[in-house]
């Protein structure tokens, strides 16, 4: 059978070799907006994968979208799915994305930790971190979401390689994180960093290594008030927003506070859906309902990125 | 593959900063193989504790010896995962 998106079930989990079968599947639906880029390797080797969004220009402004980071949070890559898929389709459409991609391009990484995504499926479905091994311990693997050099080793991240918040050995010890620190330095013009984890119903953004407020607080708040108000309008899903450390608790080595310190001022982490009763073991039932319910809130941000260059 | 037959995920609500504090020594005892799905942060706000069937009964001693407050979020970690299984099987036929 042919493969193509509109065979493709959206509403299931999917291993890595489905999604990246889908991805270039998406690629031969979109020739002229849909490009796969390669931006490393994995510990285990895998490779890294973005699907870049573009209409034409030389480095224009851009958005940075990434989902499972924490592999385990399989609800996270199928909304990336479901979600590079609406991008795609509703260009020329939907005249919010089509302005927004006349002017600025996507990156949009779906499995961002490839080698803990094929764990969950092969061996252990409640493996978080990476799988690079640790000198001098049993335990495997380093917290991605604490790796990053921005409060890194602080009290917010463990030194404990049997931790599941473990920072490793040092900034940016996993490929899986350098590849995207040296794809945003090298492209040197992303405006916006959109990290998206599961669960508790939260829209964060800088700072978790330290509770100074970020310079432009107010703006953040402002946009992800309006962000989170225009996501619960349509199930309503209720979510909190903030800054980590006053919504959760002081996190160091976080993705967005990194992006934050070297420039990129929209910096978010979205904490999707949990309803209350399966944490990141979601149903797949609920990938769509979860999905929908995240695109206006997405589009809030990226639009008021295009409407707000710096 | 690792199974997590009987494994529960209770949901936790600390009262104050000692029962914070108390969880968290829960966390690195780590012969209980604990998992905090949600990392307890602050009075009134949840965690989410993934508990081994094997450390269940000292962990559910411990919460209640310290009058913190849970309920059973998931009753059998292992269940909704088969139940995960059998429907991505479905949908892929």
């Amino acid at each position: 059978i042919e493969r193509s998106t509109s065979t493709f079930d959206f509403g299931s989990y999917h291993t890595i070799d489905e999604i990246y079968d889908w991805m270039d599947t998406l690629v031969d639906d979109h020739p002229g907006l849909v490009s796969k880029i390669q931006i490393g390797q994995s510990y285990e080797n895998r490779p890294l994968y973005v699907l870049k969004f573009s209409t034409g220009g030389s480095n224009r402004p851009a958005i940075w979208l990434d989902t499972g980071i924490h592999s385990r949070e399989w609800i996270t890559q199928a909304t990336g799915i479901w979600t590079a898929n609406k991008i795609a389709k509703e260009y020329g459409q939907d005249p919010s994305i089509t302005a927004i991609l006349d002017s600025m391009d996507i990156f949009f990484e779906i499995v961002t930790n490839p080698d803990g995504f094929a764990f969950t499926h092969s061996s252990n479905r409640m493996w978080r971190k990476t799988r690079s091994i640790n000198a001098g311990s049993n335990c495997v693997g380093v917290d991605p979401n604490r790796n990053w050099d921005a409060g890194f080793g602080g009290s917010g991240s463990s030194s404990n390689p049997c931790s599941e918040t473990y920072h490793g050995p040092y900034a940016h010890s996993e490929r899986e994180v350098k590849a995207i620190v040296d794809f945003i330095r090298g492209h040197g013009n992303v405006k916006s960093v959109i990290s998206i984890h599961s669960y508790s119903q939260m829209l964060l953004f800088p700072y978790g290594y330290k509770t100074a407020p970020a310079p432009n607080h107010q703006e953040l708040n402002e946009l992800a008030k309006k962000a989170v108000s225009d996501l619960a309008a349509v199930y309503g899903t209720k979510y909190t927003y903030g800054s980590i450390v006053d919504t959760i608790y002081k996190a160091d080595g976080t993705t967005i506070d990194w992006a934050y310190d070297n420039g990129v001022k929209y910096s978010f982490t979205f904490e999707l859906r949990d309803t209350g009763r399966y944490g990141f073991l979601l149903p797949s039932t609920q990938i769509i309902p979860t999905a929908t319910e995240t695109w206006p809130a997405l589009l809030d941000i990226m639009v008021y990125v295009l409407e707000h260059p710096y | 593959e690792q199974l997590f037959v009987g494994d529960q995920v209770l949901r936790i609500m600390a009262s104050d900063e000692e029962q914070i504090t108390l969880l968290r020594v829960l966390g690195e005892q780590e012969e209980l193989q604990v998992d905090f799905w949600r990392h307890p942060t602050r009075p009134g706000h949840p965690a989410d504790l993934r508990v081994p069937f094997h450390s269940l009964q000292a962990v559910k001693i411990f919460l209640e010896s310290n009058s913190i407050s849970y309920s059973i979020m998931i009753e059998d970690v292992q269940e909704l995962l088969d139940e995960e299984k059998k429907t991505m099987m479905k949908s892929r036929r």
